[in-house]
């Protein structure tokens, strides 16, 4: 699932840096 | 739980509901009844004003004088510049999901479920979240859009060629029933959280942290409607049968996704939405 879903599961870790989409 | 840590919890959820997301319905409420005070969005209705106001589409808070002063991008031939809308509001729409996954964690306990579990609950409910944060942007007459810069006309967009014009009048019709419950800011941020923490998702592992985290969450949206709302008696149980709608809406949406990613060629969809669409229905 972790594998699947790397973008969701980068978002539910990281509260503070701003992810690049 | 006492009702005092019911009522807690509400503001807390409340207090997350603005700071997360950048157009709440009180907002949208001010913008759709012309309370902003001369501050009106720009109005799609037709081609012509989607290519002036499509530069939009994508801009954070753009401001008003920049806005009256704009350019004119030049043209593009019809489908082109339908496909390129779909784009802008496509990066729109991954930035909301941002906006849902920060606001899920808000919720007391939600970081502390089995991350398998947490990831399973937002790629089943962002979606959920979405078409039930639009409902409060959009009247039986078109839709607020790029943070309530825009306003898109209904009739415009059922005039879009085939399938786009079929990807919002659902939400439409969704909307206009389900803003007659006339929820605040506060009820809404309850019913997100209860939305996301639905413990029927296939493939948790976990179940009954979730459900206990959403049976604290229902009490208090049951309480705070009864204060709320003491002349609707009947608003909790209405409110939960909107979940049964949200999930054929976002069935039917990932159906036309896919659809379009087989039919248009140039398409290309987002990936972080390709990630929660994939297998999802």
């Amino acid at each position: 699932l972790k594998e699947k879903h790397k973008i969701l599961h980068r978002l539910l870790q990281n509260s503070t840096s701003p992810v690049d989409l | 739980p006492e009702s005092a840590d019911l009522r807690a919890l509400s503001r807390q959820l409340c207090l997350s509901y603005h700071r997360h997301f950048p157009l709440t319905k009180s907002k949208a409420k001010a913008i759709l009844s012309g309370k902003t005070h001369g501050n009106s969005p720009f109005v799609i209705h037709d081609m012509k004003s989607l290519t002036a106001g499509q530069y939009f589409i994508n801009c954070r808070q753009l401001p008003v004088l920049e806005r009256q002063r704009s350019v004119l991008p030049p043209e593009e031939p019809a489908g082109e510049l339908e496909l390129s809308v779909f784009r802008r509001l496509q990066f729109r729409s991954a930035e909301a999901v941002q906006e849902v996954t920060e606001f899920a964690k808000s919720i007391p306990g939600f970081t502390e479920l089995d991350m398998n579990d947490q990831v399973i609950l937002l790629k089943y409910g962002v979606i959920e979240v979405m078409t039930t944060m639009l409902a409060p942007l959009m009247n039986k007459d078109g839709t607020l859009f790029a943070y309530g810069q825009i306003f898109m006309t209904r009739e415009f967009l059922k005039s879009l060629r085939k399938p786009f014009c079929e990807m919002m009048e659902p939400k439409f019709e969704f909307a206009v029933k389900f803003n007659v419950l006339e929820l605040d800011d506060s009820d809404m941020a309850l019913f997100f959280a209860v939305i996301i923490l639905s413990g029927d998702r296939p493939g948790l592992v976990n179940v009954k942290p979730i459900e206990d985290l959403q049976e604290t969450v229902l009490l208090a949206l049951e309480l705070q409607l009864k204060t709320i709302h003491p002349d609707c008696p009947q608003l909790f149980a209405k409110l939960l049968q909107k979940m049964t709608d949200l999930r054929q809406l976002v069935a039917d949406h990932v159906r036309l996704i896919h659809l379009l990613k087989k039919q248009e060629v140039q398409m290309c969809l987002h990936p972080l939405l390709q990630e929660i669409m994939r297998d999802l229905y």
